[in-house]
């Protein structure tokens, strides 16, 4: 199902957005 | 409390002008600052922005972080009414 693949898709980059947010915080790469 | 203190926090990286609302152009302007691609950030931006009217509230993106930190399930019920 090509919604299954496209919020899947959006949940990693949601994820590496909210990732790359704590880094900035922190201070970490 | 403090996945809503981070959240918060995130908020303001994003709303740098204090608005208290984020928009595509609010988005974009971490394209510099995040590893992120731009198309990548439209996709945060649509992700987050569930009813679609163009504009972040707060709670739109705390309920993003909360399925980002918690799963999808526990964001729904975080986000029904009592």
């Amino acid at each position: 199902d090509p919604n299954i693949k496209g919020a899947a898709a959006n949940e990693g980059v949601l994820a590496n957005f909210f990732n790359s947010l704590l880094s900035k915080k922190t201070g970490a790469p | 409390s403090t996945v809503l203190e981070k959240s918060q926090e995130f908020f303001q990286i994003c709303d740098t002008e204090e608005k208290g609302f984020v928009t595509r152009w609010d988005m974009q302007r971490l394209l510099g600052e995040l590893p992120l691609s731009a198309e990548e950030l439209e996709n945060v931006f649509d992700t987050l922005d569930a009813d679609g009217n163009g504009y972040l509230t707060p709670d739109e993106f705390s309920s993003g972080f909360s399925e980002f930190v918690f799963g999808p399930a526990a964001a729904s019920a975080a986000t029904l009414p009592p």
